[in-house]
């Protein structure tokens, strides 16, 4: 009975770790999707334009974005070799990575919020390896919470 | 070298997850609501 | 005799939970790779940028700074204090070991 026990704390540590790295998993699905989606949709942009964009038009990746109201007065130091930085807000202020920036241009195929048209699931799916694509048909419908190795025993 | 988890919120290029700058927000939100 | 049950069903899912894990860190090893993979071939590395209008767009009119810096770059954040003019301070302080950062100011206008 004791053994039992033991077993069943045993369990519920690796539960919740399983939870723990199928959470991180999605986030790296997220992320491959919306970099492949990225590349794919500027390369494409280039070859109809015949030529790359401005490059003061764009920002390379990876990036992290911060953003404040345009009303805040943002005091900026930089030291000379500029391997330092000190901002000042007198307002609050948030803080995105890349990722986060793409997600918000639609470029993870709403995965990331479990609304995803049947189209944008078909590209999302051939954007992973096939050994992945029942976690994004899960996503799609939510988050992944199931899938599993079939029981051997 | 003083700082600790009470004093500032730490998150490192190419290191750290998007959760850190997730915790960032929500610290400096908490403190506006405050 | 239920005890001994339990105890065998226990362990039996124990091993299937051991291999979903192996089967979890393998996946998130070929996923980090092929990440890599997409970002560094030489076919693909002028394309994984964002136009400026389009990150505007996210962000509402809102006045954004675009950060580049070296792997290893530490951001801080203290958590805001009240000035001495009764105003809170939020501040970012960027430290790099290994190279320059870069700091982009994104103005639609």
């Amino acid at each position: 009975a004791q053994e039992c026990q033991n077993l069943e704390v045993e369990k519920q540590r690796r539960l919740e770790r399983i939870k723990q790295k199928q959470s991180q998993l999605q986030e790296l699905i997220l992320q491959q999707i919306a970099f492949k989606n990225l590349v794919q949709r500027n390369r494409q942009a280039e070859q109809q334009a015949n030529r790359p964009p401005p490059s003061n038009s764009v920002i390379h990746l990876p990036f992290i974005i911060v953003n404040t109201s345009k009303k805040t007065v943002i005091d900026c130091s930089i030291s000379n070799d500029k391997f330092e930085y000190l901002f000042n807000f007198d307002n609050t202020f948030e803080i995105h990575d890349d990722i986060e920036v793409l997600k918000r241009m639609g470029m993870a195929c709403g995965l990331e919020s479990g609304s995803c048209s049947a189209e944008d699931l078909k590209i999302a799916r051939s954007l992973v390896p096939k050994a992945l694509e029942p976690y994004v048909t899960e996503m799609a419908q939510g988050s992944i919470s199931s899938v599993y190795v079939t029981s051997s025993s | 070298a003083c700082l600790t988890p009470r004093t500032a919120l730490l998150y490192k290029f190419n290191g750290s997850p998007s959760k850190s700058l997730k915790d960032i927000n929500n610290m400096i939100k908490q403190g506006e609501h405050r | 005799k239920e005890v001994v049950d339990r105890l065998r069903y226990l362990e039996a899912e124990i091993e299937d939970l051991e291999l979903k894990e192996k089967e979890l860190d393998q996946q998130k090893l070929w996923l980090q790779q092929s990440i890599k993979n997409v970002m560094d071939d030489s076919t693909n590395h002028q394309y994984p940028f964002q136009e400026m209008v389009y990150i505007c767009n996210c962000f509402n009119g809102d006045t954004l700074l675009a950060i580049q810096a070296p792997c290893g770059t530490q951001l801080e954040v203290p958590i805001p204090e009240m000035g001495q003019n009764g105003q809170k301070k939020y501040q970012i302080n960027l430290k790099s070991s290994s190279g320059p950062i870069h700091v982009l100011l994104i103005n639609k206008e």
